[in-house]
């Protein structure tokens, strides 16, 4: 099974 | 303060519903373009992103910034006291503890008048920076929740290739495998049925289906949903609303194996 991302690997926290 | 008055109260049952089981508590933040949510799910993996522009309510009225920290569960439990056709007026003040829902029913005398207290929600907010997709499908949402639906029938990812050729949603799991391809389809009679497939480079991603079926609750808000990809980045899933307002899920994508 493919490993699942972290969204916060792409967008930044503001 | 905030006075926003919408003509269905269909409307604010239906997101609600759409979102509830990925997130609990969120701010509701309004200003004078509108009311807007983000909220990412505990395990950082999908964001909802929703945006109910000023034009989608009539009136609408907000002097100054406020956020509403709403509990989804309790929003529930007092929109199902609504019905779907009721006029839905939701009011607070500038430094609020709670918020007001009024429901009027249209073809009766009936108001009924809730408070929903509010919560401090200290929620961390992504900087998403628009972007140039290299594919973007449309296509009738019922067919995206039944492709969703089906292929977790078989296994926990999905693979979401787009290519010159069309889109081919694949699956494989301990039984089999699966796929299902769309092409371009232009319906005249019922636009609706259309499937438009925006390509400048091929794509294909991984993701999680229980996930994906999970935003198909939003099925019910639009004909349509906007698929876009590119390589390596978050898929965005559109439920476009009317006058400008949206429903968008991300979700992270799954990668090696």
């Amino acid at each position: 099974t493919p490993l699942q991302n972290d969204l916060s690997e792409f967008y930044t926290a503001i | 303060m905030l006075e926003a008055r919408l003509e269905q109260a269909n409307l604010l049952k239906k997101v609600v519903d759409a979102i509830k089981d990925l997130v609990q508590d969120c701010n509701f933040d309004c200003n004078d373009s509108g009311i807007a949510l983000q909220a990412m799910d505990n395990s950082h993996v999908a964001l909802v992103s929703m945006m109910l522009k000023s034009e989608s309510f009539s009136p609408f009225r907000c002097d100054r910034n406020i956020a509403l920290g709403i509990n989804l569960t309790s929003l529930t439990k007092v929109l199902r006291a609504a019905q779907n056709e009721d006029i839905l007026t939701l009011k607070a003040e500038d430094a609020p503890d709670v918020v007001n829902l009024v429901f009027e029913s249209a073809e009766s005398d009936r108001i009924s008048e809730y408070d929903i207290k509010l919560m401090d929600i200290d929620q961390e907010h992504l900087g998403i920076p628009e972007t140039e997709y290299a594919a973007t499908i449309s296509m009738p949402s019922a067919e995206f929740q039944r492709i969703c639906r089906d292929l977790m029938a078989l296994s926990e990812s999905v693979s979401i290739e787009c290519s010159k050729e069309g889109v081919k949603f694949a699956c494989q799991g301990d039984i089999g495998s699966g796929s299902v391809t769309l092409r371009s389809h232009t319906n005249v009679d019922k636009p609706e049925m259309n499937v438009e497939i925006d390509l400048t480079e091929p794509v294909s991603l991984t993701f999680s289906l229980k996930y994906l079926v999970g935003f198909c609750k939003a099925s019910s808000l639009s004909g349509q949903v906007k698929l876009c990809l590119s390589n390596e980045v978050p898929l965005l899933v559109e439920y476009a609303l009317a006058n400008n307002s949206y429903l968008r899920f991300y979700l992270a994508p799954k990668i090696g194996d």
